[in-house]
């Protein structure tokens, strides 16, 4: 899927997106 | 620090002066939340360093549905043990 912005009521901006597969636990 | 199962990480690169700074935190171990964690993904977010708690963010996160209620406090101390670490590197280059 592709990046996503959520914005919360207090005004952050959470932009969310797939985590690389290299990122995920492997170690 | 402890394994909280949520990792998070600088998104850009610190130049140690900046107090707001850009974060990614994702959840490398669903099984560590107590709640039903949906794969949202990695969430990136701007955190300032000076004048922000990280119970603020946990919360606006749990708010925006990312996370339940119940996991506030694991999503609250992985921010916190991250920021301390930046703020630890920097103090140290400040005084080295």
């Amino acid at each position: 899927y592709s990046a996503a912005l959520v914005v919360h009521s207090a005004g952050r901006r959470f932009i969310v997106s797939p985590v690389p597969e290299s990122r995920l636990k492997d170690q | 620090a402890e394994d909280t199962g949520v990792r998070v990480e600088l998104a850009e690169e610190d130049d140690g002066t900046k107090s707001p700074i850009a974060l990614r935190l994702w959840v490398e171990d669903a099984k560590k939340l107590k709640g039903k964690y949906k794969d949202s993904g990695a969430i990136e977010f701007t955190f300032d360093l000076e004048t922000e708690v990280s119970e603020t963010v946990a919360q606006e996160m749990v708010d925006s549905g990312f996370f339940l209620d119940s996991d506030v406090k694991v999503i609250s101390k992985s921010i916190r043990d991250r920021v301390a670490l930046i703020k630890w590197r920097r103090q140290r280059i400040v005084s080295g």
